[in-house]
């Protein structure tokens, strides 16, 4: 562990605490996707399988956990509890995730893993887990897409935003202490790829963040 | 043995 790590781990908790936040002092889900969390969801619950095989550390279980509960959560407020249900509005939020996000990712998945490990060496638990990687890289799209629909985008909705990306940013930083100070550490490259990619996608949210920070105006997207 | 990744990491 170290404060790359902490950091990025604790900005994607504050992210999702944000986002339950904004869901129930705003009473509605406007410019919000539930499409994005219901791919996160997936990522986590495909990556944490091995909460029942391996324990790692007390943290690192307490924070899978975490992570499926509060993303099942914001699932389950969006579609299902009154007021906010009704102001959600699905037509904005139409991303085919299984054609474009599921279904692509189980293909590329299944090929690296049987490429990475062989036949001898498959592992349904490790080809879910790099399912999950390259899941997890484009799971933002569908909030990009809603952003871009609704172009204003409301105080917390951006600060949720920011720090879901800057916990991936965050990750990248931390793989680069770690190859610099850590004996016997192995680079990994599906990793790092998806992990830039997921880190880029935001590069453009991020430059209209900070220009709408720094002049204290409204945070709207150009068309 | 992880091919592709540390587990610890979330």
């Amino acid at each position: 562990m170290n404060i790359f790590r902490l950091a990025g781990d604790m900005s994607h908790v504050f992210s999702i605490l944000v986002l339950l936040l904004r869901l129930r002092v705003a009473k509605n889900a406007q410019g919000i996707s539930v499409r994005t969390h219901e791919l996160f969801l997936i990522v986590f619950l495909t990556r944490y399988l091995d909460l029942f095989t391996t324990f790692y550390s007390l943290y690192n279980s307490i924070m899978k956990i975490l992570y499926i509960v509060s993303t099942a959560s914001i699932i389950y407020t969006i579609k299902f509890q009154e007021p906010i249900k009704s102001t959600y509005d699905k037509s904005q939020d139409s991303f085919l995730y299984w054609q474009f996000a599921v279904a692509p990712c189980a293909v590329l998945a299944s090929v690296t893993h049987l490429i990475g490990s062989g036949i001898s060496g498959f592992s349904f638990i490790e080809l879910l887990w790099t399912f999950s990687i390259y899941l997890e890289s484009i799971a933002i799209l569908p909030q990009l897409i809603v952003l871009q629909r609704y172009r204003e985008v409301e105080n917390l909705t951006g600060n949720y935003i920011f720090f879901m990306g800057a916990y991936r940013f965050l990750y990248i930083l931390n793989w680069i202490y770690r190859a610099n100070f850590e004996a016997h550490y192995q680079h990994h490259w599906v990793v790092y790829i998806c992990g830039v990619l997921q880190t880029l996608l935001y590069v453009d949210f991020f430059y209209y963040y900070f220009k709408s920070k720094k002049s204290g105006g409204r945070f709207t997207l150009p068309t | 043995n992880p091919v592709f990744g540390d587990h610890d990491e979330l």
